[in-house]
């Protein structure tokens, strides 16, 4: 979800997320609060641009992530699409959407190896008999499976880049460290002062007033309409 | 994140086979 608004982009976010999204507003609309914590940290400029560094790492870590899964759902999709279109009458094996993204790659690839199979097959007995072989059938399996494979190198392209991202991410988490050991005053003594240097803990409660609930509804409305 | 093999050759030589038919 948080990739889906660092990027403005809603195909980063699944039905789920949706559903948990509205779940959440009709709860504050009936008056839940929302306890949380806020963390800050003030002081030295090294120690703030280091966390900075490895906030901006880890977001980016999560929006790779979400692409990659989003670039095998499509594929998924485009799977299932192929087999009803196949297959309209009887009952398909469909891919489960919300499935783990390791099932789904590997379900796509069996579906990859047999469309190959088969559109092989046929084509080497099709030349022996060129006279009754379906060239139109031939040309749309075709199509299917230049256009998966082209999803499919979407989906390794994505997640190259997650392993690009993750070796950042790495990278700043270590520089992080080596800053707090850098510059930590005492070890295993946890300083309380009066709160103008150093890690800052508020709490913070997030609800709704009368106003703002009047907002979220009228926003609401115009969704569900 | 789930391994994702590189394209396989099968894949490709079926649609070689296939557009040289068409």
């Amino acid at each position: 979800i948080f990739a889906a608004i660092e990027e403005e982009n809603d195909l980063l976010m699944t039905d789920e997320d949706v559903e948990e999204m509205i779940v959440l507003a009709f709860e504050l609309l009936c008056g839940r609060r929302i306890p949380m914590l806020v963390f800050a940290y003030r002081g030295r400029w090294e120690l703030a641009a280091a966390l900075d560094n490895m906030e901006k790492a880890r977001s980016e870590y999560r929006i790779a992530q979400a692409t990659g899964l989003s670039r095998i759902r499509a594929l998924a999709s485009f799977v299932n699409n192929q087999n009803l279109k196949q297959n309209p009458e009887q009952e398909t094996f469909l891919l489960q959407i919300n499935h783990s993204a390791d099932l789904l790659v590997e379900q796509a690839e069996s579906f990859l190896d047999q469309k190959a199979e088969t559109l092989m097959t046929y084509c080497l007995k099709a030349k022996k008999q060129p006279k009754s072989a379906d060239m139109r059938w031939v040309k749309e399996q075709a199509d299917v499976l230049s256009e998966s494979l082209a999803l499919w190198k979407e989906i390794r392209k994505a997640y190259e880049r997650i392993g690009r991202i993750h070796a950042v991410l790495i990278k700043a988490s270590e520089r992080w460290e080596k800053f707090i050991s850098t510059f930590a005053v005492s070890d295993d003594k946890l300083q309380i002062g009066k709160g103008l240097r150093g890690l800052k803990v508020l709490e913070k409660e997030i609800a709704l007033d009368a106003e703002q609930k009047s907002d979220v509804c009228q926003q609401l409305a115009v969704f569900l309409n | 994140p789930p391994v994702v093999v590189a394209p396989k050759r099968d894949w490709y030589k079926a649609l070689i086979e296939a557009r040289r038919l068409i």
